[in-house]
């Protein structure tokens, strides 16, 4: 049965059409991934990827991805990328270029936001099936944490933690934020 | 796993070697220099947190599976994708300020007790809370060369809130840190939750949020440590919870469920 199963894999899969777009947000940017749901053979590899495009300064939520180690390369425009290691600090904090390759490791948080021009880039995860976790947005771990855990792990008040789980409405591509004086641009 | 690993000539019973101290409890550490974990490539804590006490919201480079040795409590896994089904309706939460009611929704709520199993998957943040009356101990094996684990053979812990800067050195045991192994040197400086390493203003953007509450997420000032004190109990949406406090209300007390 050889034949029937590798031989006639498919081995080429589009991942730059818009129309296969997995998350979309006209006013953040797009993108899409390739895992072996959707391609098979990345279930031998254990690997799989991610096209992502961000307009200007949209931004992907904070997140960490948890069974993968992530490998970032821009292909167009520029974006600011944050990474933080698990004792806290800040590990990556910089620009990163058109041609450029940012590797996240497993677990390591994460924040991208693109420049004024956008950005575009391949992603490559080292698992067949890489899952995310977002940190901001409505299917975030903070979402799914109750109001009063988050009142007494931050030590604020209940109005501020219902602002901090409900103030983004978007999942993954995340637009500029409406409040001004929030604004950080790059 | 490396070379000579397993060639145990001698197996030892083992004993914690470790602690870390917080406000309203502590965490046990085991050697994981000792050859016996190295072959097996685990790693076991042991936590204990008091009544009321709530061990912070975090994640793990590997799997964990835990033993309620005593006590009961009640657990949190944020698992993505997952809906947030336990959620109040109107009524429930009638505390109102400024004219906005205080619902809330969130993810489902595991409770459990003493003799209970608790699988945790590799990544998956989660938080635990003592609702009991006595201590409740844990004793959790982490498995770190599990395929899941792609980081390093020591498991990591990555916080979501709090910083365990105030270690204390306690019975003449050496001061461990979240997040590193032993291998890594003695004497290391505490961890901090992961909004320490962002940007307040790129918080604030990714929140929607002012940056005096994205500051919060800091935490900079915390030194309850990793198992804090909820000095009014914690109240969530939960089957078991409401349950007790429709008992508190019809006893008109404040006094725990009989």
């Amino acid at each position: 049965g050889l034949e029937e199963t590798i031989c006639s894999m498919k081995l080429r899969e589009n991942i730059d059409d818009i129309s296969k777009a997995d998350s979309y947000n006209p006013q953040a940017g797009h993108c899409t991934h390739l895992n072996s749901y959707k391609f098979p053979i990345l279930q031998l590899l254990q690997l799989s990827a991610e096209r992502g495009v961000l307009k200007s300064h949209g931004i992907v939520a904070p997140h960490w991805i948890m069974n993968a180690h992530n490998i970032i390369y821009v292909t167009n425009g520029n974006m600011r990328i944050q990474i933080v290691n698990d004792q806290g600090q800040s590990v990556f904090n910089d620009q990163v270029r058109e041609r450029q390759l940012v590797v996240v490791p497993q677990n390591f948080a994460v924040v991208k936001q693109a420049g004024e021009q956008g950005c575009s880039w391949i992603s490559f995860r080292t698992n067949d099936n890489a899952m995310i976790n977002t940190l901001a947005g409505r299917t975030s771990a903070m979402r799914a944490l109750p109001l009063a855990v988050l009142t007494n792990a931050y030590q604020m008040s209940r109005e501020d933690a219902q602002q901090l789980k409900y103030s983004r409405d978007e999942t993954v591509l995340l637009s500029p934020s409406t409040i001004p004086y929030a604004a950080g641009r790059v | 796993q490396q070379k000579n690993e397993c060639q145990i000539q001698r197996i030892n019973a083992l004993e914690p070697t470790q602690i870390v101290q917080s406000e309203a409890g502590f965490t046990e550490f085991f050697d994981t220099n000792e050859q016996q974990f190295q072959c097996a490539g685990v790693e076991v804590v042991r936590h204990q947190i008091q009544p009321q006490g709530l061990l912070l919201p975090s994640y793990t480079s590997t799997p964990i599976l835990f033993y309620v040795e005593q006590g009961n409590g009640v657990q949190g896994v944020m698992l993505p994708g997952c809906p947030e089904t336990y959620e109040s309706s109107q009524q429930q939460f009638e505390g109102r300020k400024g004219g906005r009611s205080f619902q809330d929704r969130h993810q489902k709520l595991h409770h459990f007790r003493q003799g209970d199993m608790v699988a945790i998957p590799t990544g998956a943040a989660h938080w635990i809370y003592n609702n009991g009356q006595e201590d409740l101990v844990i004793i959790a094996l982490l498995d770190s060369i599990n395929a899941e684990n792609q980081l390093d053979q020591v498991h990591r812990r990555f916080f979501l809130a709090g910083n365990s800067q105030n270690e204390q050195q306690q019975q003449g045991q050496p001061i461990r840190t979240w997040g590193r192994g032993q291998q890594g040197g003695s004497q290391q400086k505490g961890s901090n939750n992961i909004f320490q390493g962002f940007d307040v203003e790129f918080l604030a953007e990714a929140f929607n949020i002012d940056q005096e509450t994205a500051q919060m997420l800091k935490c900079e000032n915390d030194q309850r440590g990793h198992i804090v004190m909820v000095e009014r109990g914690l109240s969530f949406v939960s089957p078991i919870m409401s349950r007790e406090q429709q008992g508190q209300q019809q006893r008109g007390g404040r006094g725990p469920a009989n």
